[in-house]
């Protein structure tokens, strides 16, 4: 089980350092072991510098830095070991329009392995969606799914779902 | 697998029966701030055996339950139920020593006032312990890097060293 | 000064209880002191019922429907007792465009009496703004302010503050 | 009391001298992530007393320095400047019992590679302590309810009853 989990953290190691590139365009970014002796227990660091910028410790990344770091490791580890499905609520909301569409592209190279749920308030991740679901509270504190379709999304959107009255 | 349908009764705001269908790709759910979406996401967790009432952001189990509103009474049951297309073997559950037939599973839920629960696989009651135990390993199990709810995205990297160990090890 | 702090209090709570309806466009709010008879050490519990729904818990509250919240509660301080400067880091990431719009109107009525430094990514809130101020990276890791005009910003925003390359 | 100007020079990513000027009402900061938006926050909590590394995103006081940059050589201090029109006298600065003359006020932090740290109002010499009674019963204070840290929004409503409570009697 050491050989095992070994070989796991290789794969999700050189993962994370190709997708973080991807992610923010270059920098460099990756993981070690606090304590390579005792591998079945030992913690996990985790290395992140972005392009242009002197390695500094995580807790100093910006909100969209952060947001971005972390899906670089969560889809590394996806792509090591893919589960069927993936439900990522409202990931995006800290991330300006460039790096939306980073992590758009990215998510899209992932959609032939898995099924994602996605929640998200940005039109540009609704729009890499087959299927768009809309909930509503027409009736007060009750929700429905309503169907909407994407040319109607967007500023419609919040119409066709906002409360009555 | 394939994830086909999610069912909701009586759970959270959803007082009524509602049906979401699966496709291949990405499913996005869209809406006002207090609809209902992050519900859908504790309705996955809590079918798939959730525990914790503190990590579907309530105090107590029961507050699952439809609790009304201004035009509704409470419901007495809250039900969800996952549907899966496992025509390729990849789930496989056992109850008793016996396996399910068919390539669909189903997987149920309910609590009911009474704070009497059920779980169910494809209509045949079950243990916690047998829904538990299928999910293990798959990915989607409790620990899952797979189910990143609303506000947690970076927290990932603000866990503590054994957090992080226990995703890496899911993931081994 | 037990008179001081129940006489604030109860001003915060009137502002809370009208001020959460405005920003939600009905319900109710309220605030109470856990222990009444031990005024100066009390905790202070928050109720907030969002029209149309049953009073529950706040953590069963949204994402959107908390963050309003707070703000409604920052904002009855604020009123009770005016501070000069109020800094603002996006408060608005997790709201929809009605909501976002909801808080921007209850911004512009405390504008007269407080200057504000507000951050976000929000259009319409970036429109409230007097001053617009851009604060780039084109020098990779160090950052510069550059000033913007209105019109320019959206989309041409992104395009103007980008870093180079 | 109202603010007039903020400069930054060495602060974080802020390695050369940056002022902003501000007028009535609202003046908004945009630009895309990671371009040092927060930072200026951190600035004015900074040069305002602020005394937790933690709370500043850092693991030292250090960390606020400009530590460099792929084009850039560290720098060897951090300075910022508030600077605002007391002419309503809202602000009561005293160093040693003296008062500072003048409708203008303002208040300097300076930290260097050797630790040593400056605080100075109107240019004088001053203590941490002057700097802090002179925001004392402001609402600017360190407990500010009128300073939102991203991402901190919600928790005022998570605070503790402590932490509440403290926020409470600060505005009394
Ligand atoms: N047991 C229950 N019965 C009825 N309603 C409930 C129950 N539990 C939670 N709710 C309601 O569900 C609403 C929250 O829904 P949810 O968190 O899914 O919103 P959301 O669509 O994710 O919004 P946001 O965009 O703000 O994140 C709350 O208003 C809450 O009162
Ligand atoms: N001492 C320092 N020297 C140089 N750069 C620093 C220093 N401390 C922090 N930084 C850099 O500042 C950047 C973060 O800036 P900040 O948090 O202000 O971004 P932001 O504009 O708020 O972004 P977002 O929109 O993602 O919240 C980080 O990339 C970090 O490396
Ligand atoms: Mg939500
Ligand atoms: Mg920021």
């Amino acid at each position: 089980s050491r050989e095992l989990f070994l070989a796991s953290f290789e794969k999700i190691r050189k993962n994370f350092q190709e997708l973080f590139r991807k992610l923010f365009g270059g920098g460099k970014a990756d993981i070690f072991l606090t304590d390579p002796q005792d591998v079945l227990s030992s913690g996990i660091e985790i290395y992140a510098r972005p392009p242009g910028k002197e390695l500094r410790s995580l807790t100093l990344l910006s909100g969209g830095e952060k947001t971005m770091t972390a899906l670089a490791m969560l889809f590394s580890i996806f792509k090591s070991r893919p589960s069927p499905f993936c439900l990522l609520d409202e990931v995006d909301a800290a991330l300006d329009e460039n790096n939306n569409e980073r992590f758009n592209r990215l998510l899209a190279e992932f959609v032939p392995t898995s099924q994602f749920l996605i929640i998200s308030h940005a039109k540009r991740t609704m729009s890499m969606a087959n299927v768009l679901y809309g909930v509503t509270m027409q009736e007060p504190g009750v929700s429905k799914r309503i169907s909407v379709r994407f040319e109607d999304a967007g500023k419609k959107l919040d119409e066709q779902l906002e409360p009555v009255g | 697998m394939k994830l086909k349908k999610l069912i909701l009764a009586g759970f959270k705001s959803f007082a009524d029966r509602t049906e979401f269908d699966f496709d291949d790709g990405i499913s996005c759910v869209v809406g006002p701030n207090g609809c209902g979406k992050s519900n859908i996401v504790d309705a996955v967790k809590w079918v798939m055996g959730e525990q914790s009432a503190k990590s579907l952001r309530g105090s107590e189990m029961m507050d699952v339950i439809f609790s009304g509103s201004s035009t509704r009474k409470p419901s007495g049951m809250a039900e969800v139920t996952l549907v899966f297309d496992n025509s390729s073997g990849f789930l496989q559950p056992e109850i008793d020593g016996e396996k399910p037939d068919g390539t669909t599973i189903s997987v149920t839920r309910r609590l009911y006032r009474n704070s009497q629960s059920d779980y169910l696989i494809n209509k045949t009651p079950c243990r916690l312990k047998d829904v538990r135990e299928m999910f293990m390993d798959t990915g989607l199990g409790r620990d899952a890097y797979s189910m990143i709810e609303q506000g947690r995205v970076s927290a990932f990297l603000q866990a503590s060293d054994d957090e992080r160990r226990a995703i890496f090890d899911e993931a081994a």
